[in-house]
């Protein structure tokens, strides 16, 4: 463990429960993409399979379960308490688009085919492009309220934060796994646009507006 | 291998 790798566990974590939070709070869950949170659910879902296999830390299991556990937490509120407040309508991206050739890409490009390391895999590559409804939907609505933009920061910082980390670890220990990098990459990339109008707007107090 | 590492990551 180093601090680059806490820092971004901690911030995934604030992400994961400052959404949480406002959706039970604001009892609504308008502007934000339920199927973007499926694919968060289905990430953690296929990556922590090994919950009860292997141990790591006492650590590594209570973040595993937290996690699994809000994620599906949030689509029950999004799709099941509070779903009148669905925005069915400005959340049309089209997820299979996403979830098939990544599966596809998965079964294709891994360490080792065996069904454990194909969804890690999987989940792995679906996790950088989970985030594409809900910032699709941003730029359908046009605008983000600012908690849901300071959730984005959050996550975006979480795995930019694990590139650090994949670096540091590159030159203390000589790991590396390139499969987590590229896709550590892709995913930070997709934030870039929405880092730097957050950066220059929202910071400022202005509402996050996304060129439509 | 040094990919197995990778696990004990979230």
């Amino acid at each position: 463990m180093n601090v680059f790798r806490l820092v971004g566990d901690l911030s995934h974590l604030l992400a994961i429960i400052m959404l949480l939070k406002k959706i039970w709070s604001s009892r609504s869950c308008a502007g934000i993409s339920g199927k973007s949170q499926l694919l968060f659910a289905l990430v953690f879902t296929t990556r922590y399979l090994d919950l009860f296999t292997s141990f790591i830390s006492v650590y590594n299991t209570s973040m595993k379960v937290i996690y699994i556990l809000c994620a599906y937490a949030t689509v029950y509120l999004i799709y099941v308490k509070f779903k009148a407040t669905y925005d069915h309508n400005h959340d049309t991206f089209r997820a299979e688009f996403l979830v098939v050739p990544v599966g596809g890409l998965a079964f294709l490009v891994n360490h080792d085919f065996t069904p454990l390391e194909i969804l890690w895999t999987f989940s792995i590559y679906l996790e950088s492009v989970a985030i594409m409804p809900q910032l699709f939907m941003i730029s359908k609505t046009g605008e983000a309220e600012s908690i849901t933009s300071h959730y984005l920061f959050c996550l975006g910082g979480y795995r930019a934060l694990y590139i650090i980390n994949w670096l540091y670890r590159f030159y203390s220990e000589g790991f590396f796994d390139l499969i987590a990098i590229v896709a550590g990459c892709v995913q930070t990339i997709l934030y870039c646009d929405f880092f730097y109008l957050y950066i220059t707007k929202v910071i400022y107090g202005q509402k996050l507006s996304l060129p439509a | 291998g040094a990919e197995d590492q990778a696990k004990d990551e979230l």
